[in-house]
C-alpha cells in the first residue's frame, strides 16, 4: 500500500506547472539559448516568406543530421560539437532552393564552421528609375545590427528569386553582378566593389544565391558602413536590362519569393551564463 | 571482508524514507542505472508565436542505481568500477558510482527574433545519448 501511495506521489508531482515555475523554466531555457529576453516579433509571421521557408528546411536538414551526432562527456570539458553532415546539407539546400548556377560557395564547407544561421529581410530597395539613360540597377538593404558583435561571418548569401518572364529568348544568356556599395557620394556614382557575379539562361527559374560574405564581414566591423548591395543585369551584347524585365522578384513580389540575406557564422565564446 | 565501523550504530528501524528524488530500491524495484524519457515542450511555455521549430524536444535524464558488479547494461566508465569498488570497502567515506549522462547530443533551434528575422541556432548537450555509471 505505502510504495503505491509513494508511486502516486511521484506521478502527482509531475502536475502541470505552476505559473511561477513555468516563469523560472523560461528564464533559464532563454538563458541556455543565449537570449536576453523572449523575442516578441510582430505578425502576420504566416504564412511564412521566403527567409523563413529557406531556414525551415535548413532545420529539417540539420535536424535529419544531428541525430547520428553526439558529444562524448569530457568530464569538466565543454562538449564541442560541429555541423554535421554540411555535405548532404549542402544538397539539401540547394535541391530546396536550387540555385541556378553551381557558383555559390558550397554550403557544406560553410555550415562545418558556422554555429548560427541568421536570415534578413530586405529592407530597402530602390532602383534606377527606367526613363533615366542606362545602366539600369536595383539596390538592397540588410540590417545586419541583430548579429552579436564580435562574431565573424564564415558565409553569408543574398538570395533572390528568378521567374519566367515572356519576351526573353530561352537560350539568351544574362550576365547579372552584384556590388557592394562602399561609399555615396552626391552628384556621382558611388563607389562599388564587385562581389559575386553569375551567368544565367534567360529561359531558366529558381532561386539565384551571390556570395556576399566580405560585404557583411564588413559591415559587421563598420555598422556605419553598410549601404546595401547593387545588382546590375546585362546581355552578352553588354545591354543593360532591368531587373524586373527578367523576373527577378523584388519586395513586392510574392511573399514566398522576396530577397533575402542569409549569414552563416560563428561564435567566438561559448556564451557563459551569469551564476544564479 | 569489510570490519563494521566501531563507532557507528545499527539503525533500529531502516524504513525506506518516501521522496521523489532518492527513491530507495523498495519503490523502484532496484532500477538500473538508465534513460528516462523527459519531453520539455516549448508550445507548454508558451512560446509558439516566436520559435519556429521544434515545439519541444525529448531532453530525457538518468536515473537508476549503481550496483556492484556494474554489468556491461550500466554503461559503467572503469573509474565508477573503480570507485564502487572502494566504496564497498569505505562506504562512509567514498560514495557509490553515480547515474549520469556519457553522451550528449545538440538540439537545433528555428526562432525569430524582435525584427521578425529568422535565426537558426544550435545548442549543445542538449538532449541525452545515453546514461551511464
Amino acid at each position: 500500500l505505502w510504495s503505491q501511495q509513494a508511486e502516486g506521489l511521484v506521478h502527482s508531482s509531475f502536475r502541470r506547472l505552476s505559473g511561477r515555475e513555468k516563469k523560472e523554466m523560461q528564464k533559464e531555457i532563454l538563458s541556455i539559448l543565449g537570449l536576453p529576453g523572449r523575442p516578441r516579433p510582430h505578425p502576420p509571421l504566416r504564412p511564412p516568406s521566403s527567409a523563413p521557408l529557406f531556414m525551415l528546411d535548413l532545420y529539417h536538414a540539420m535536424s535529419a543530421d544531428g541525430e547520428d551526432e553526439g558529444n562524448e562527456i569530457i568530464v569538466n570539458g565543454p562538449g564541442m560539437g560541429k555541423f554535421a553532415g554540411a555535405e548532404r546539407l549542402a544538397q539539401v539546400s540547394h535541391a530546396v532552393l536550387p540555385t541556378l548556377s553551381t557558383h555559390t560557395p558550397p554550403l557544406g564547407t560553410v555550415v562545418s564552421e558556422a554555429d548560427t544561421v541568421m536570415s534578413f529581410v530586405n529592407l530597402v530597395e530602390q532602383e534606377r528609375d527606367l526613363l533615366q539613360p542606362r545602366p539600369y540597377w536595383k539596390e538592397f538593404r540588410f540590417d545586419l545590427t541583430p548579429l552579436p558583435q564580435g562574431e565573424t561571418v564564415t558565409a553569408a548569401e543574398f538570395r533572390i528569386y528568378k521567374t519566367l518572364t515572356m519576351g526573353q529568348r530561352a537560350n539568351r544568356t544574362l550576365h547579372i553582378s552584384v556590388y557592394e556599395i562602399q561609399r555615396e557620394t552626391r552628384h556621382r556614382e558611388p563607389e562599388l566593389v564587385l562581389l559575386d557575379m553569375q551567368s544565367v539562361p534567360a529561359g531558366q527559374e529558381g532561386w539565384l544565391a551571390f556570395d556576399v560574405t566580405s560585404a557583411s564581414n564588413h559591415w559587421l566591423l563598420h555598422p556605419r558602413s553598410n549601404l546595401g548591395i547593387r545588382l546590375y543585369v546585362e546581355t552578352e551584347e553588354d545591354r543593360s536590362l532591368s531587373a524586373g524585365w527578367i523576373g527577378l522578384v523584388g519586395r513586392r513580389g510574392p511573399r514566398s519569393k522576396q530577397p533575402f540575406m542569409v549569414t552563416f557564422f560563428r561564435e567566438s565564446q561559448v556564451p557563459c551564463r551569469p551564476p544564479r | 571482508a569489510v570490519k563494521p565501523h566501531p563507532r557507528k550504530k545499527k539503525p533500529k528501524y531502516d524504513l525506506p524514507v518516501p521522496s521523489i528524488h532518492n527513491r530507495s530500491p523498495a519503490n523502484n524495484g532496484g532500477q538500473p542505472c538508465k534513460k528516462h524519457e523527459l519531453y520539455v515542450s516549448f508550445s507548454d511555455l508558451g512560446w509558439k508565436d516566436w520559435v519556429l521549430a521544434p515545439t519541444g524536444y525529448s531532453a530525457y535524464y538518468c536515473d537508476g542505481e549503481c550496483f556492484y558488479p556494474l554489468g556491461s547494461c550500466m554503461n559503467a566508465t572503469n573509474h565508477a568500477v573503480i570507485q564502487q569498488v572502494v566504496h564497498l570497502m569505505k562506504p562512509d567515506d567514498v560514495p557509490k558510482a553515480c547515474c549520469a549522462p556519457t553522451k550528449l547530443s545538440p538540439i537545433s533551434v528555428l526562432f525569430y527574433d524582435d525584427n521578425n528575422n529568422v535565426i537558426l541556432k544550435k545548442h549543445r548537450n542538449m538532449v541525452v545519448k545515453t546514461c551511464g555509471c
